[in-house]
């Protein structure tokens, strides 16, 4: 462990938390795509199939447990208790286009053809493109509640903290993981054109973000 | 160099 990988989960944490508060407290998902929502679940569920077979540390255990509650916790908001606030209309990413490629792609490219590996793949290029019906959905309504932009942010961040702790660990314990890394970039890549608007409008301005 | 899928991290 070393802190920018701790930096990263509790970053990856807060946004998780903002998301839910928001939902919980403001008893809406307007804005929110549950298509993205959906595919965090299912990225934790993939990858964190190990949960009951390895145990790596209390921390590691402890982390898991809470990414998969909080992450179906919002589920269960945003399709049930708040279904009739969820924007349907919006959250129109055909989802299809993601996991078909994700799903070929943890075929051709993983360290082992097992189940688990395979799966483990999955999560990972899944997470790198799951954000993208959120944002495709703020490109179509123009705009973005401040708070979800900041929930953006650290999910955001989290990633690309990431990255500085795979550039350490190659640096301190001759350790790297392609995949993950390939992936991560790309995952934060994304993540840019949403950086560039965050840092010029929402935190000059203060208010919803809008989109040009 | 140890190459593997590293799955200590979340």
């Amino acid at each position: 462990m070393n802190v920018f990988r701790l930096a990263g989960d509790v970053s990856h944490l807060v946004a998780i938390i903002i998301l839910l508060l928001k939902i919980w407290r403001s008893k809406s998902c307007a804005g929110i795509s549950g298509k993205s929502q959906v595919l965090f679940a299912l990225v934790f569920t993939t990858r964190y199939l190990d949960l009951f077979t390895v145990f790596i540390s209390v921390y590691n255990t402890v982390m898991k447990v809470v990414f998969l509650a909080l992450s179906y916790a919002t589920v269960y908001l945003i399709y049930m208790r708040f279904r009739n606030s969820y924007n349907s209309e919006n959250d129109t990413f055909r989802v299809e286009f993601l996991l078909v490629p994700v799903i070929g792609l943890s075929f051709l490219e993983n360290y082992a053809f097992t189940p688990l590996e395979i799966l483990w793949t999955f999560s990972i290029f899944l997470e790198a493109v799951a954000i993208m019906p959120q944002l495709f959905m703020i490109t179509k309504t123009g705009e973005a509640e401040s708070i979800t932009t900041h929930y953006l942010f650290f999910l955001g961040l989290y990633r690309a903290l990431y990255i500085a702790n795979w550039v350490w660990r190659y640096h301190t314990e001759s350790f790297y993981d392609l995949i993950a890394i390939v992936s991560g970039v790309v995952q934060t890549i994304f993540f840019c054109d949403f950086f560039y608007l965050y840092f010029t409008r929402v935190l000059r301005g203060r208010g919803k973000m809008t989109l040009p | 160099l140890v190459f593997s899928g590293s799955k200590d991290e979340l």
